[in-house]
This record gives C-alpha cells, sequence and structure tokens, in this order.
C-alpha cells in the first residue's frame, strides 16, 4: 500500500484561514482586549489556546459572539500571539516579551510560555 | 501509517485563497 504525503497540506490550510481572517469570512467571534477588537475563528482560538477550548467548549458560552479578555491583558501581545495562531510565526521583541509570556500563561498557550522563558534566558547574559 | 509507503508530495495541496477579490 502507498499513502502520498502533502508535506505543506497543514501550512496551506493556515494560510487560508489566515486569509480568511483579514478578509472577515466566517470569523465568529469578537475579541475584546482593553479598548481593542479582534475578529477570529473560535475553532482556531480553541486549537491553540487552552483558555479559548475550556471557554468554547462550555455549552452556555460556546455561542458568545464576544469574548471580554482580563483587563491587565496587553493587546499589543495578544496581537502576536493571535498572529503566531494563524501563521506560526511568533514575533519576540524584547519591549514586549514580559507581556507576550504573560498573555500566553493566561491564555494557557503553554508551549509558547517555554519558548518565552528560552529567549528571556538567552537574552539575558546575567 | 507504519509498513505504508509514503510518498512526499511538496508542492501545494489546495487552491490559495486571494488575500482580496
Amino acid at each position: 500500500d502507498s499513502c502520498i504525503q502533502f508535506t505543506r497540506h497543514a501550512s496551506d490550510v493556515l494560510l487560508n484561514l489566515n486569509r480568511l481572517r483579514s478578509r472577515d469570512i466566517l470569523t465568529d467571534v469578537t475579541i475584546l482586549v482593553n479598548r481593542q477588537q479582534f475578529r477570529a475563528h473560535k475553532t482556531v482560538l480553541m486549537a491553540c489556546s487552552g483558555l479559548f477550548y475550556t471557554i468554547f467548549t462550555d455549552s452556555h458560552k460556546c455561542n458568545l459572539s464576544a469574548i471580554s479578555l482580563d483587563p491587565k491583558v496587553d493587546p499589543e501581545g495578544f496581537a502576536i500571539l493571535l498572529e503566531f495562531m494563524y501563521t506560526s510565526r511568533l514575533t519576540l521583541k524584547e519591549s514586549l516579551i514580559m507581556s507576550i509570556m504573560n498573555t500566553a500563561i493566561y491564555l494557557q498557550m503553554d508551549h509558547v510560555v517555554d519558548t518565552c522563558h528560552r529567549f528571556i534566558k538567552t537574552s539575558d547574559p546575567s | 501509517y507504519e509498513g505504508v509507503n509514503t510518498i512526499k508530495e511538496m508542492g501545494r495541496s489546495i487552491h490559495e485563497i486571494p488575500r482580496q477579490d
């Protein structure tokens, strides 16, 4: 038996999901972070974040069309993590690393938290 | 897929949704 593995398929699907997001096609939730709004697909959010998984698997919350995050969450940090969810690319800037990491802890994105820890360790000579 | 002969296809797998119409 043979199987053909399309090695680019996962990234091609993600690229298309990101295009759908940028055109606001079938996005089904608005995430409110302080005063900023981010449109996204619930399925992508819950596939990447433990917090969103818990929210959208709750039968009382899964139909919500808007979710407000803790006001302590930095919108810039959230924007970077949302971009990561849809692109696999995490933009780590030293000036934003703490807010990215704290937002990743809040969103329960454990592997991103680990990556932030490693980034902090390697950029801090002490 | 153990024991299955897997052939790698490196090209694009699906159509590309345009950035904007």
